[in-house]
């Protein structure tokens, strides 16, 4: 319905407007309706500036800045509506160390709201586990899951 | 619906009994390159009700089975369980009362399925049905993010990225 | 056709003059995230004469040129000049006997474009065909791996994969 | 021409044959015409098996085996025509620490063809180069080149 989505987006607008500067440590961000006076069929266009550069089109953005951009859009989507757990293949892949400890921060905060699974091959967000799994194929073609090294949280 | 642990055998690089335990938090999953991570991924997927073999970068379900490696033969049956805390209420009647429950989907290289609710047979609609309740399901999108996937939301079409949004609400 | 020297101003995040001197083996560039490695990659593209702005994550030509930032204000042109050592002599008469070959192409806002060989004016097709010659240019897409890319030759299809190998031979 | 694609095709493959075990540190991989009995439409397929696995379906490698079989299928089609240089671009992005020093050593020995330009956030490829780079933006929005380290050849 009208009224629903209308809601929906400026929810998921807001929350992406307050997180996109804490992965970004500054710039800002929004969403915009293609065609606001029909929000049936509208579509969602992504304005992100990063922190001392000028608005420009998101597909400019660096591989970094468009994956950091990318995540603060799941994250804010993910809090208006959050699931009971949120699984993350390597989206940090592309970032550098600095944008790295935000990220894992950022999940660290996410993580009071939903149980976060996240696949990674990066230290810092390695550090930033409550429950850490190691998965290995000491016999070839095998996989064999080892090393369960526990936080905060007990298992 | 907290997810309590996930139980893998047979399933693509898992062929021995392999149980992940999940708590609160933030879980972290590393290894080497192609040791079997995202695997458990697609695990999670298949449980939940993926019906595409595509969606789990295979050709054909018959993959998701263990195909054998340089010393071990092939398995004839892949089986993964998720089990979770029954927190919500929002199950069918006759789980209501159980404090947790367990999802099992199990594949035959014949081609057979089975799917399990603490046991009992059901079909493969009511594990969808338990899932689309509890918001974790083919249609909430983002709360998964497969390798590779995360450029998707800022490359996709503005109507695409509607879709996303609305399927939230 | 070695490359001897990058030097780029007012392209994209690069507003003042820069040098990147090339020297044999392997030359590495590090950085954070936006700080202008990628752009570096797009600077040699354009000036081998790319001709879609899109090849160079751009809408339009004009989005190439420096466009300000929070302490300065947008500038009116971009230029790109690669110098390479001219070994192998498959050049334009005109400049066949000197050592180095520098290639410069430049845009203004106002969309005029101007392309220079050793500073005589030239066409972006002598450009085109100095690379051509060299088998650095638009046919050779295995020898330029932007970022994100290399996946393709894995998910390509085999025509598309074929092509690639044709166009090698 | 027929006689030209064919002749590219078995130097490529059998410069595939040969890397991919160096990247892997063993298993196999070959290319395959699709349809050998038409050399001028035919296509090709990759067939790769890391070491101690099973012949399967590419598309079930993880993201780091299929970006290590990419990069020794491009390396072989560069072995076969070599340019004056190559240019990647993160390629490194998903490969864990074993496989990011073999790639470095594969593009140590690939310049000895021609130059490579290699961008990476990864410390094992930067330890790789003969002349190192540095690119920051202390200044906002506004890119400084600093910082060259030369290796073993003079600049
Ligand atoms: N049915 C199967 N039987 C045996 N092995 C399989 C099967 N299906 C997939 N595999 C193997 O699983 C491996 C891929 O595992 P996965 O994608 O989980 O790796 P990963 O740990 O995510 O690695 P990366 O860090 O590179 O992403 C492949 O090497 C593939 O051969
Ligand atoms: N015309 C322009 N004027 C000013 N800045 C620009 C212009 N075009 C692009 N940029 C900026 O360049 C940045 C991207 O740079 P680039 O892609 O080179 O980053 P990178 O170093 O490769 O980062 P990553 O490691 O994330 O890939 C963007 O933030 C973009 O805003
Ligand atoms: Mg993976
Ligand atoms: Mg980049």
């Amino acid at each position: 319905s009208r009224e629903l989505f209308d809601e929906t987006f400026k929810v998921v607008d807001a929350e992406f407007q307050r997180i996109f500067p804490q992965l970004f440590r500054g710039g800002r961000a929004r969403l915009e309706l293609t065609d606001p006076e029909n929000l049936l069929e509208t579509g969602v266009d992504i304005i992100a500036q990063p922190p001392g550069k000028r608005l420009q089109n998101m597909n400019l953005l660096s591989g970094g800045e468009k994956a950091l951009t990318a995540v603060s859009l799941i994250f804010a989507i993910f809090r208006m509506r959050p699931t009971p757990f949120c699984i993350l293949d390597e989206v940090d892949a592309p970032l550098d160390e600095a944008n790295e400890s935000r990220f894992a921060e950022a999940v660290r905060q996410m993580s009071q709201l939903s149980q976060m699974l996240v696949i990674t091959h990066k230290r810092r967000t390695m550090e930033a586990a409550d429950t850490l799994y190691g998965v290995t194929m000491e016999e070839p073609g095998v996989s064999k899951v080892v090393g369960v090294r526990l936080g905060n949280t007990p298992v | 619906m907290k997810l309590l642990r996930i139980e893998l055998v047979g399933f693509k690089s898992f062929r021995t009994k392999t149980g992940l335990e999940i708590g609160d938090g933030v879980t972290t999953i590393v290894g080497p390159n192609g040791c079997g991570k995202s695997n458990i991924v697609d695990a999670i997927k298949w449980c939940i009700g993926a019906q595409s073999a595509k969606d789990l970068r295979g050709k054909g379900m018959d993959e998701l089975i263990f195909a054998g490696s340089e010393t071990h033969r092939a398995m004839g049956m892949a089986e993964v369980s998720l089990t979770m805390q029954n927190d919500r209420g929002d199950v069918p009647a006759a789980f209501r009362d159980h404090a947790e429950i367990k999802v099992t989907r199990r594949l035959y290289r014949d081609g057979e399925s089975e799917y399990e609710l603490n046991g009992s047979k059901v079909r493969l609609r009511d594990v969808q049905e338990l899932f689309l309740g509890t918001g974790v399901g083919s249609r909430e999108a983002y709360s998964i993010i497969e390798q590779g996937r995360i450029g998707f939301i800022v490359s996709a079409r503005p109507e695409e990225r509607r879709l996303i949004i609305e399927e939230a609400a």
